[in-house]
């Protein structure tokens, strides 16, 4: 562990904690793509079937069963709790579009051909791409509100934080693993457009809006 | 082993 690592992975759990809160104060889950915290909930309990018969540390142990349970929780959220105020026509991606070619590399791209090890493969694509549901009503509506970009915001800062790690696992434990390293890389990058609204609007204190 | 085994990180 180190502390790139480290601040991805709280950045993570930030932006758990960020949708959470969110959704309960304002009670509603608008502007929150329905698709893209489903395909998270896929995303972690595809990766972290290792839960059952792997033992890694109770850092790692802890942060799996929150990441699953917190997912399912907000779908939970979404789909019970504040079912009105979700709004799915303006959630249109396809994630079918997304589904297929994430399978199709994880069974070319693995590790190991066995069914942990290709459905880790499959995480690892698949969350490079979950967001794209996200932006993609975040690009239709326009617009969003703060904490929304807030959220987003250090989602995004969690894979950017691992890319600093890798390069230091590298330097350090000879380390490189090349699928979560090319999948991190297109994540960070699907961010960059959205990073840059933050910074320049919604940091400057003004709200997110997109250029007409 | 190799170093992807098992997936030390999250």
């Amino acid at each position: 562990m180190n502390l790139f690592r480290l601040f991805g992975d709280m950045s993570h759990l930030a932006s758990i904690l960020i949708l959470v809160h969110k959704i309960q104060t304002t009670r509603s889950c608008r502007g929150i793509s329905f698709k893209t915290q489903a395909l998270y909930v896929t995303v972690f309990v595809s990766r972290y079937l290792d839960l059952f018969y792997d033992w890694v540390s109770l850092y790692n142990f802890f942060m799996k069963v929150f990441f699953i349970s917190s997912s399912c929780y907000i779908l939970y959220l979404m789909k019970m709790k504040f079912r009105p105020t979700n709004d799915p026509s303006i959630d249109t991606f396809r994630i079918e579009y997304l589904l297929g070619p994430c399978a199709i590399l994880a069974l070319i791209f693995h590790y190991k051909f066995t069914v942990t090890e290709v459905l880790w493969s499959f995480s690892i694509f698949l969350e490079s791409v979950a967001i794209l549901p996200q932006l993609f009503m975040l690009q239709r509506t326009g617009e969003a509100e703060t904490i929304t970009t807030h959220y987003l915001a250090a989602l995004g800062a969690y894979r950017a934080f691992y890319i600093p790690n890798w390069i230091y696992r590298y330097w350090t434990e000879d380390i490189v693993d090349p699928i979560a390293v090319t999948s991190g890389i297109v994540q960070t990058a699907l961010y960059l457009d959205f990073f840059y609204v933050y910074f320049t609007k919604v940091l400057q204190g003004q709200k997110f809006e997109l250029p007409a | 082993d190799g170093p992807y085994e098992h997936h030390d990180e999250l």
